[in-house]
């Protein structure tokens, strides 16, 4: 079974569209094995990506390098899916 | 201990794929005047591609068709499919517009579009999405199944990459699970609305993805966009954005609506449910039954709309 432990959802926020084509490149650096829940879009729209443990810090550098703007939207998956997990099994047992 | 009936089934939290099997074959025991169950195909690991079938009669009437969960770990559509299932037969002869819809028209409803990836989410790899066919010459596996349809196939927005979460695939129509819908909707041939359910971003969108080239009946599926998620927000104000793909989110091609729209199914749409909040796939099972009530208003909207408008 694929755990998540330590990864992360940023949500990223392009300021412009220069912003939005160097989020877009991301996409492009498969080392970081990026799964991108939300794509990019526009600006208007926020991209949210997992970002496995291994690639945070060089994630969390590259935009930071860029001025690009995000936030941590699941501070780790591994949490949230024992709970949902934890919710399934409990109603299956009610 | 299984439910006895869909009456006790819990709609409000997610069910593994068997529990989702044996809802709708009680659905169809419970209500044998009204759903039937056809199977239309197999996934690749031969799991039964079952599709809910609601008429009360007649021959080949003119159809609606909703699918849910072709994207597996986007587990609320799957949940809210189950709910319309029963919504749809609470429904009828106590609703007036489902009751006139269905005097006239049929519903086909698929709730597992991508069952072997379902089964994957719950069993090894919650964030799968795609199908789970190996691919030749590399560990990666799976297509995904929204990229696979003969629409602007091997265009930009898809990758040629089976390791890249949106592999388009070897070729049109190459995964099962997509061409079994393909072959179901050609032998119907009177489908005349197509509605295929993703999560997440609170979307609503119709044709295209693979083209700039505004669709011919633009004007009204925009306009009916917008009826549909203003009925949507009337319930809890939940926000929509609505428009084409390729100019509200962006290029995607062999996409199942394009495709759904070049047959002629004039109002092809895809619903990007909930959330923007902070959940994403993992939206907490309190958050199934407000949803699918939500969409269920704008399913309305589209489904009265074709009613009203036949051609």
């Amino acid at each position: 079974k694929e755990t998540f432990e330590g990864h992360q959802v940023l949500r990223i926020v392009a300021k412009d569209e220069i912003q939005l084509s160097l989020v877009k490149n991301l996409e492009d650096m498969v080392d970081f094995e990026l799964d991108f829940w939300r794509g990019v879009t526009d600006v208007a729209t926020p991209v949210d990506v997992r970002v496995p443990f291994h690639s945070l810090q060089s994630v969390k550098i590259h935009l930071e390098s860029q001025g690009i703007e995000y936030s941590i939207m699941i501070q780790d998956l591994q949490v949230m899916l024992d709970e949902e997990q934890e919710e399934i099994e409990s109603a299956a047992r009610v | 201990a299984e439910p006895r009936s869909t009456d006790s089934f819990d709609l409000s939290r997610y069910h593994p794929i068997n529990e989702i099997y044996n809802f709708q074959d009680m659905l169809v025991a419970e209500n044998p005047n009204l759903v039937s169950k056809i199977v239309i195909g197999q996934s690749y690991q031969g799991r039964p591609l079952n599709v809910l079938k609601f008429s009360t009669g007649g021959t080949n009437r003119p159809a609606i068709w909703l699918d849910t969960g072709i994207h597996s770990r986007e587990w609320v559509t799957q949940a809210s499919g189950t709910w319309f299932a029963k919504k749809i037969v609470t429904d009828y002869g106590r609703d007036p517009a489902m009751t006139a819809i269905l005097n006239k028209m049929d519903i086909f409803l698929e709730i597992v579009t991508n069952p072997d990836g379902y089964y994957y989410s719950h069993t090894s790899n919650r964030m799968w999405r795609k199908t789970r066919k190996p691919n030749p010459g590399t560990s990666c596996v799976g297509v995904d199944p929204n990229r696979n349809w003969d629409a602007g196939f091997g265009g930009a927005g898809a990758s040629g990459n089976p390791c890249s979460e949106t592999y388009r695939g070897p070729k049109a129509h190459s995964e099962s699970e997509v061409k079994s819908i393909v072959d179901f909707v050609k032998a119907h041939g009177n489908i005349k609305a197509f509605v295929s359910i993703h999560a997440y971003s609170q979307m609503l969108l119709y044709p295209y993805g693979y083209t700039r080239t505004p669709a011919k009946h633009q004007t009204e599926l925009h306009n009916l966009a917008k009826k549909a998620i203003t009925d949507l927000a009337s319930l809890y104000g939940t926000r929509y954005r609505y428009g084409s793909i390729i100019n509200t989110i962006y290029q995607a091609s062999g996409g199942t609506i394009d495709w759904t729209y070049e047959q002629g199914i004039k109002y092809s749409y895809t619903f990007e449910l909930r959330d923007t909040g902070r959940y994403g796939f993992i939206l907490p099972a309190n958050q199934i039954v407000p949803t699918a009530t939500e969409t269920w208003l704008a399913l309305m909207a589209i489904m009265e709309h074709t009613f009203k408008n036949p051609y």
